[in-house]
């Protein structure tokens, strides 16, 4: 474990809470696109299926557990609890135009062609771009309430963070997973846009206004 | 490059 990996899975951490809280607190999920949310889940679910194989220690375990549960109480509170909220004309991502490639790449492009790590390796390819459905809402919707900006921010922020904790495991450790420096790398890309409206915009104050 | 055997980051 370094400080950028910490970091980074705090970041994230932070984000689900964020989500989680602003659904709950607010009793809707309008602006929030429940496609990427359905995306997190699989993304989780099929990367976490270890968790009752291999024990590497109590951090990694409980931080497991935590983002499956929160992944699955946000859907849950997205497409039951509070579904009558939820902006289904503005939530038009295709995503099976992400997920039927994340399956050919993972089978095509991985390091062992085994069950466990062929969903790994989909998982990777699939969290790159599990937000384009969200980032797609917020273009169409043309802007994004602060707190879900915020959100966005630090979902960015973690894999980007991440990029500093792999360069600092192949500077330290001489150990680099090229389809999860690759992947991040996209991720961490498709946020850029964001980023810069959200600290030229979000961070003065105002609202997240994508240009017409 | 050391591989990983097994994916020890989130």
């Amino acid at each position: 474990m370094n400080i950028f990996r910490l970091l980074g899975d705090i970041s994230h951490l932070l984000a689900i809470i964020i989500l989680l809280r602003k659904i709950w607190m607010s009793r809707s999920c309008a602006g929030i696109s429940g496609k990427s949310q359905l995306l997190f889940g699989l993304v989780y679910t099929t990367r976490y299926l270890d968790l009752i194989t291999s024990y590497i220690s109590l951090y990694n375990s409980v931080m497991k557990v935590v983002f499956l549960a929160a992944s699955y109480a946000t859907i849950y509170l997205m497409y039951v609890k509070f579904k009558a909220t939820y902006d289904h004309n503005h939530d038009t991502f295709r995503i099976e135009f992400l997920v039927v490639p994340a399956v050919a790449l993972a089978l095509l492009i991985n390091h062992d062609f085994q069950v466990v790590e062929i969903l790994w390796t989909f998982s990777i390819y699939l969290e790159s771009v599990a937000i384009l459905p969200q980032l797609f809402m917020v273009s169409k919707t043309g802007e994004a309430e602060s707190i879900t900006s915020h959100y966005l921010f630090a979902l960015g922020v973690y894999r980007g963070l991440y990029l500093l904790n792999w360069i600092y495991r192949f500077w330290a450790e001489d150990h680099y997973d090229l389809i999860a420096i690759v992947a991040g790398v996209v991720q961490t890309v498709l946020y850029c846009d964001f980023f810069y409206l959200y600290i030229t915009k979000v961070l003065r104050g105002k609202k997240l206004q994508l240009p017409a | 490059s050391t591989l990983p055997k097994i994916h020890d980051e989130l």
